[in-house]
């Protein structure tokens, strides 16, 4: 199907079984055909897959197909994993209103292997080399979210490192790493981190250093690395 | 470079291996 097609496709607002099916194809096309391709599916398709992950989101809970609708929102997720492999995608995503805090809504320790992509795709939001401060942007909507759901703000993140799924572990872990590293101020640092072991990170990392796993192992390295030349800083 | 692909996959790995967090 062309990039014009999954447009007119999405624009009959397809629901359930058809939706999940037509965000499926279209996950495989993002990833598997060149840029150009992916920038006529550009603004427009984004838009629109913002809006239904917007719309899905919303539904409450105890609708009929819940099932089905979270199978859509992780489809889309991983629609916009691809759809932001390039610069063009990056940009677009960066430059709409809310994706970043449609993917902060996405953090929900309820769906675990949902949860695993959100945080890291947030983390590489963080990361990247942009004119503003894009984990500042991460974090204010963590903060907003938080403060709609009267919640402390990095609860759903130790929530998810208390699932047994160890990618989560390392996901939540990547996303605190990304969050505390590029804070500019040593006292933001610290604030980050004080925070976090005030509602128990401490107790859990001690957990997570039991488990043999690679990918945690070297985000708990970051973390303590971190830790430590702060301290030295202070 | 506008079209090249794998910016979020480099992204996710510096993430993974720890080359995200060393410092400049």
């Amino acid at each position: 199907k062309s990039a014009v097609m999954y447009i007119q496709e999405l624009r009959t607002e397809p629901r359930d079984v058809q939706l999940l099916s037509c965000l499926e194809s279209l996950r495989v096309s993002l990833n598997n055909n060149p840029v150009s391709w992916v920038q006529t599916f550009g603004d427009e398709g984004l838009s629109l897959l913002l809006s239904f992950l917007k719309r899905l989101q919303e539904e409450k809970e105890e609708y009929p197909n819940s099932g089905i609708s979270v199978k859509c929102q992780h489809e889309i997720i991983r629609c916009l994993k691809a759809f932001m492999n390039n610069k063009h995608g990056l940009k677009a995503m960066l430059s709409s209103a809310d994706g970043i805090s449609l993917l902060v809504r996405a953090i929900n320790p309820r769906v675990p292997h949902m949860m695993v992509d959100a945080v890291r795709l947030l983390s590489a939001i963080c990361i990247l080399e942009h004119t503003d401060n894009l984990h500042e942007r991460v974090l204010e909507s963590i903060t907003e979210l938080s403060e709609e759901r009267d919640i402390e703000r990095f609860q759903p993140l130790l929530s998810g490192m208390q699932k047994s799924n160890i990618a989560l572990k390392g996901g939540c872990m990547q996303l605190i790493n990304a969050l505390i590293s590029r804070g500019e101020e040593l006292d933001f640092r610290i604030h980050i981190r004080s925070e976090l072991m005030r509602l128990g990170l401490r107790e859990l990392l001690s957990e997570v250093r039991l488990i043999e796993n690679e990918e945690l192992r070297v985000q708990l390295q970051v973390f303590d690395e971190q830790a430590e030349e702060d301290s030295e800083d202070l | 470079d506008g079209d090249e692909t794998g910016i979020m996959d480099g992204l996710l790995e510096a993430l993974q291996s720890g080359a995200a967090f060393r410092r400049k």
